[in-house]
């Protein structure tokens, strides 16, 4: 029988082991807001 | 094995911002009306190499009107940057500029500026006036008795009326007109003028003395007007920068 795993599961397994405390680097773009966003 | 290509900038990378800075000074530079801009926001940027030390860069920038008109001498780092609540101004604009050997010029810009939309500032201030339409009849009213006011209690130039830049209306608690707009000195004194206004013309351009002026006309619950000008004082106009074209209504 097939069983459907939860995604969140599958997607926990597939993921790249990441070493501990890494921080994915921010997006290049877009930049930073200097003073307000409207 | 080729040198794999250099990572893609970032938006906030140093040689971003150097090349953000270039673009608005060029923007600012060659605009003729309405108000200097500030950077809010590098939106996005693409480097196109185009040989050793040689790039093309496209930019889009998110930029904000400031406080000061485009005539004023004000460095753009001294120009307050229009609030939110004031009904915030803001520019698009899309600038190809070319970096050889380190140094940037700007090809072409392309911009388009729009007032934040009145559900936002309402939002967030239901009491704040918003920005009226410059052709809108109380303002040029407004403006217009401003001008004559001042120009009937000054004692040196004759000004005239070079553009409105900005203007709101609000009803309540009070019927009040807010304005600001941009004159410039005629060769006229304030006595040539109630003689013969017709005769007063604007200064030529190596004697153009411009400034800036606000008012604001309180209609009921009683009538009061209130206007200050500013003159800027002669400038230089930059060589390849043409100050405001005479022609500017």
């Amino acid at each position: 029988s097939v069983t459907k795993r939860a995604v969140a599961v599958a997607a926990q397994h597939d993921k790249v082991p990441r070493p501990v405390g890494f921080v994915p680097p921010p997006p290049p773009c877009p930049g930073k807001i200097r003073h307000f966003d409207i | 094995v080729p040198a794999a290509p250099p990572a893609p900038l970032g938006c906030d990378d140093p040689e971003s911002e150097a090349a953000a800075a270039a673009a608005v000074n060029y923007i600012n530079g060659h605009s003729h009306h309405g108000y200097k801009f500030a950077l809010n926001r590098i939106e996005d940027i693409r480097v196109v190499p185009q040989g050793p030390n040689n790039e093309i860069m496209f930019l889009e920038l998110d930029l904000l009107e400031t406080e000061c008109h485009i005539l004023s001498p004000t460095p753009l780092e001294n120009c307050t940057v229009r609030s939110f609540a004031e009904h915030a101004v803001e520019g698009d604009c899309d600038v190809k500029l070319q970096k050889v050997d380190g140094t940037l010029s700007v090809l072409a810009s392309k911009c388009h500026s729009h007032a934040d939309s009145s559900e936002d500032i309402l939002k967030v201030c239901p009491d704040c006036p918003l920005l009226a339409s410059l052709n809108n009849t109380e303002v040029l009213e407004t403006v217009s008795a401003a001008l004559n006011d001042y120009n009937s209690k000054a004692t040196d130039a004759y000004l005239r009326l070079l553009e409105i830049g900005r203007a709101k209306v609000q009803y309540h608690p009070a019927h009040i007109v807010v304005a600001e707009f941009a004159v410039g000195a005629t060769n006229c004194s304030s006595e040539d003028a109630k003689a013969n206004v017709g005769a007063c013309q604007l200064l030529p351009e190596d004697q153009s003395n411009f400034g800036f002026c606000t008012t604001t006309m309180v209609k009921r619950p009683s009538q009061d007007l209130q206007v200050d000008c500013q003159l800027y004082g002669h400038q230089v106009p930059a060589p390849d920068i043409p100050l405001l074209s005479q022609d500017t209504s």
